[in-house]
């Protein structure tokens, strides 16, 4: 059987709405070190992957490697019914027709269970390979959510320009252009509200805003985000989420015709 | 005008 408890169940409703939108359905994959999932939008744009490890669950029982294949607003929907401090609990069998969500109050005085139908998922994995980035950049999660926020009032796409000054997004409309910069900051001993970009070459991308602005949904699961950028390659956009994993997506770039 | 790449051209099939 299958069984994973999330003390802290709130993580895994704010994993969902990081992915639901961009998502329609997708195998959880359940093995020993954990779920993990990998999964692209319906335009095949972007990809997301996500890893929960198991020793952030307690307690973690996988004893045979399954597919969990879900239809993600189903799922958001029943994790909706999850307070933010109850305790989320897995379930499946070893060949599963459907999962169990558990949820416990924190004094257990109310336990709700949830049982979904699975789906068969054909899905295809891609194999992400391993990149030199010419930048990488980190910042609070939350900045990068009102850049994205604000230059979606300007235009359709954003283009990320790195060099030794810092980094650039601009954005251009009808209406005219916006432009901001952030440069490193020197504050050391405050590093959640850091800027810091590790610069290999200078490098300039456009990408869809309508995207980054769906992977800003994870910003609740992390303080920082870190983009990777290569010139000609998709961004990755990494939430690191304490004790448990990761989310990260991938974007492929719009190149000038 | 910029054209939207696809994710399959950068990562292939595992």
């Amino acid at each position: 059987m299958f069984e994973a408890r999330l003390v802290q169940g709130s993580l895994m409703k704010k994993f969902m709405e990081a992915i639901k939108d961009l998502v329609k359905e997708a195998n959880w994959d359940c093995t020993g070190t954990g779920i993990s999932l990998q999964a692209m939008d319906t335009s095949h744009v972007s990809l997301v992957s996500l890893l929960l490890r198991s020793d952030g669950f307690d307690p973690y029982r996988c004893d045979r490697n399954i597919s969990l294949g879900i239809n993600m607003e189903s799922m958001a929907k029943i994790m909706k019914c999850a307070s933010n401090d109850d305790v989320i609990t897995i379930r499946s069998e070893d060949h599963p027709d459907n999962v169990t969500f558990v949820f416990e109050s924190p004094n257990q005085e109310k336990v709700c269970d949830y049982e979904m139908k699975l789906m068969d998922i054909d899905s295809e994995h891609l194999g992400i390979p391993d990149t030199e980035y010419d930048a990488i950049i980190s910042m609070p999660a939350s900045e990068f959510q009102r850049i994205c926020r604000d230059l979606s009032n300007i235009g359709d796409s954003v283009k990320i320009t790195c060099n030794k000054d810092g980094v650039q997004f601009s954005a251009q409309g009808d209406t005219g252009i916006g432009k901001i910069a952030l440069k490193q900051n020197a504050v050391i001993d405050k590093e959640d509200g850091q800027v810091s970009i590790e610069l290999n070459d200078p490098v300039s991308l456009t990408f869809a805003l309508r995207y980054l602005t769906f992977f800003t949904k994870a910003t609740p699961l992390a303080s920082t985000v870190t983009l990777s950028v290569s010139a000609k390659n998709p961004v990755a956009v990494e939430y690191r989420v304490d004790d448990i994993g990761y989310i990260r997506y991938y974007l492929a770039p719009k190149i000038e015709e | 005008v910029a054209k939207q790449g696809v994710i399959s051209q950068y990562f292939s099939s595992l």
